[in-house]
């Protein structure tokens, strides 16, 4: 990855998945392509979120954000120890 | 923990609490910096089979296989894909990649949470005792999500992922970040699919108090834990050279003791640094301080690191001593030299002897471990502190539980100050902080799912929280370390766990995940963001008032406005807010008693009496708060009680003006 890039989690509406997909991580998977045919998924979530995480650049991301079925494009965030 | 079993109650209770049988289906899951698996604490003799709806994994890496894993502890993966990409490839010469905790934190909090019995165990022979996790019988899974550089969130989500997948049934989550909002918060989001499942999913405060608005983990289906004292001690006297001796806390054991009196030195006058009064690396003089007791102020640098720094400038000893950011809270550390930590107040009058005697001296007499100090709990200064930055009114902290110098397992990877130039290996440790409290109550709400496997993660929390106490046995009021006064629903929440009490509450204020969304409803939530925590679309009802006063909580955050008085018109105002209890008890007649939080705010409950006939039926009642203005510092705290005269349902009440 650049240094342009930094990790999101996208937040996909599962419900509107398009009838043209069999699985939702063939959706993910395209949703993430059509803003940048290198990024790779990190991370593929089930259970505590329906969506990814992936390294994009700040661009990407906004793009990513204008497809229809993604709720949110969060930042990584930093937790500490308590 | 040696201590908190006595402390808590647990050990005249074994009667009480399930078989070993029933508390073996019970799986605590614990995101933090992984696990020491050779600890003893991870012991599983006399354990039965791994329970069959677990679905987990024991994930090999550095220095870890899947056979390190037993009946004890049956699940350990790792988390690192968001960690790396960012900070970039792990160096597995410093850390492993793999479930092996190389810090000692998540062995600690998994040990305390869940941790099977040890005899003999200590730290230097401080602390000694029979070790033992809260729910001794329960299984262990570890996701290791914390490293060296920090615990990022896109991790976090990925071992929530997999905990809820794998079937845990308690959570337990030591750290925090920030403030945000539910909705951006992958804590938060994770905690709230994981309750939908079932799991009670319990987080530390966070260690920022005593300021105001501190806390983090305030979302209303997390059970948010802050940190109060036990009643045991590691004194640590310092006599000076005038003959006045002062109480301090240490536990340093070394070959090593003060037996006569020596040199002693500020550090802020044995530096040539700007911040020398706080030993940073190389800010000593080494001439000025060799062979002398040194005093540093605590602040910046780790507190251990302080005495390396004094040693390493051939120092003899140390006193910490704290500022106004610590008050006189005394948090003891296995220090590499003779060192002892003295409160603000002593550290002023030792600093006033230091600068009026021309040749002052001073020496250390270690007293080892004392229990039975009075009063405790009492709320460590460091717990962070209500009101909840993000919905004033839910009430937070929820519960405060044991968080000051809890001994517990340890990692073999580093000595107990963590330090690279401490080479002591120990099998347990004794740190502090709120890391240390969310365990306890992780494994006390894991005995409650033992003793109750059909009650809801609310259920679990309700019991811990209507049971929890405020008052000591001779009737005075908790207190807290920061003020020396007693402490307030904001600093303890619903009080200090008891889970001998929780195991039969009475009633308990029940939730469902409907009950949150349409929490999220009255704060206004786009359906965006609902949909972000649902995971599936939820239309707040257009036809219905949603508001927030209305969570099923077992506590209660009153906030007046002055809009609010202004808008009614008579100097006044009232806020309704509307409770459901569940009788989880014999059949009773509960009758309320409010304990009034002051004569400036009515509180009238009705109806007053609430007559049950069977277990799990339900009955409401509505609270009303009238008040007059009031400046927007004004808080005052009061309680409503049911009690059936067996059962004391108790709930706390924080009343604010902003």
């Amino acid at each position: 990855s650049t240094s342009e890039e930094s990790t999101f989690i996208i937040h996909m509406a599962k419900s509107q998945m398009p009838d043209s997909f069999d699985d939702h991580t063939h959706w993910y998977s395209s949703s993430l392509k059509s803003v940048s045919e290198s990024a790779e998924m990190l991370y593929v979530y089930n259970n505590a979120v329906h969506g990814y995480a992936a390294r994009l650049t700040k661009k990407e991301a906004e793009s990513i954000q204008k497809q229809r079925g993604i709720l949110s494009v969060m930042p990584e965030m930093k937790y500490e120890l308590h | 923990t040696t201590r908190t079993p006595l402390f808590l109650g647990l050990d005249r209770s074994a009667d009480f609490f399930p078989e070993s049988n029933a508390m073996g289906d019970v799986i605590v899951g614990v995101l933090d910096t992984g696990v020491w698996p050779e600890s003893k604490s991870f012991d599983d003799s006399g354990f039965g089979p791994i329970p069959a709806s677990w679905k987990g994994e024991c994930e090999s890496g550095t220095n870890f296989s899947s056979k390190n894993c037993n009946r004890k502890l049956i699940g350990a993966r790792y988390f690192a894909k968001g960690y790396e990409s960012t900070m970039g490839l792990i160096d597995e010469t410093k850390e492993s990649k793999s479930p092996r905790d190389d810090d000692g934190h998540g062995t600690h909090t998994s040990t305390t949470a869940a941790g099977s019995v040890v005899q003999g165990a200590s730290l230097f022979g401080f602390a000694s005792g029979s070790a033992r996790g809260m729910a001794t019988h329960a299984r262990v899974a570890v996701y290791k999500v914390c490293w060296i550089g920090g615990c990022f969130s896109s991790d976090i989500l990925a071992a929530l992922d997999k905990a809820i997948d794998d079937n845990v049934n308690v959570l337990s989550l030591s750290l925090g970040g920030g403030n945000s909002d539910y909705y951006r918060d992958s804590v938060a989001i994770g905690a709230f699919a994981a309750m939908e499942k079932g799991i009670l999913v319990s987080c530390s405060a966070g260690n920022s108090g005593p300021s105001p608005y501190s806390l983090s983990n305030v979302a209303p289906w997390i059970t948010t834990v802050g940190a109060g004292t036990l009643d045991r001690d590691f004194p640590a006297y310092l006599s000076l050279g005038n003959g006045k001796n002062f109480s301090g806390v240490s536990l340093y054991k070394g070959a090593m003791s003060l037996s006569k009196m020596l040199p002693f030195v500020y550090a802020g006058n044995a530096s040539n640094s700007t911040n020398g009064n706080l030993c940073m690396m190389g800010t000593l003089i080494p001439e000025q301080v060799k062979g002398k007791i040194v005093l540093c102020d605590r602040g910046l640098n780790p507190r251990v690191q302080k005495g390396s720094v004094v040693k390493a400038a051939g120092g003899a000893g140390m006193v910490l001593a704290n500022t106004a950011a610590n008050g006189d809270e005394l948090v003891a550390d296995a220090h590499l030299l003779p060192a002892t930590t003295v409160g603000q107040t002593t550290g002023e009058a030792i600093k006033k002897y230091l600068t009026s005697d021309p040749n002052p001296t001073a020496t250390i007499l270690f007293e080892g471990t004392k229990v039975g100090i009075k009063p405790s709990p009492v709320v460590a200064s460091f717990s962070s502190r209500g009101p909840n930055s993000i919905t004033q009114e839910i009430l937070k902290p929820d519960i405060i539980a044991p968080g000051v110098n809890i001994i517990a397992g340890w990692t073999g990877a580093v000595g107990p100050t963590g330090l690279a130039e401490d080479n002591r290996r120990v099998g347990f440790n004794i740190i502090s902080g709120t890391s240390m409290s969310c365990p306890h109550v992780s494994g006390l709400a894991a005995l409650l799912k033992g003793a109750h496997p059909d009650w809801s993660p609310a259920a679990i929390r309700s019991a811990l929280m209507t049971t929890a106490y405020t008052v000591y046995k001779n009737g005075g009021a908790l207190q807290d370390v920061a003020t020396g006064k007693p402490s307030t629903p904001f600093d303890h929440g619903a009080g200090h766990v008891d889970p001998v009490a929780a195991l039969n509450p009475g009633l308990v204020y029940d939730l469902k995940a409907e009950d949150y969304l349409n929490f999220l409803c009255a704060l206004n939530y786009t359906s965006t963001q609902i949909n972000s925590i649902a995971r599936r679309p939820f239309s707040c009802d257009t036809s219905k008032k949603f508001s927030v006063t209305d969570l099923n909580y077992p506590s209660f955050a009153v906030v007046f406005s002055e809009q609010m008085i202004a808008d009614s018109g008579s100097g006044s105002s009232s806020i309704k807010h509307i409770r459901t209890v569940t009788n989880v008890g014999p059949a009773g007649l509960y009758k309320v008693n409010v304990i009034s939080p002051s004569n400036l705010v009515k509180v009238t409950v009705e109806p007053e009496t609430l007559a049950f006939t069977r277990t799990n039926e339900q009955k409401s009642y509505t609270v009303t708060f009238t008040a007059p203005s009031m400046p927007s510092t004004k808080n005052v705290n009061g309680r409503i009680e049911w009690s059936d005269g067996k059962h004391v349902v108790s709930s706390p009440v924080a009343i604010s003006w902003t």
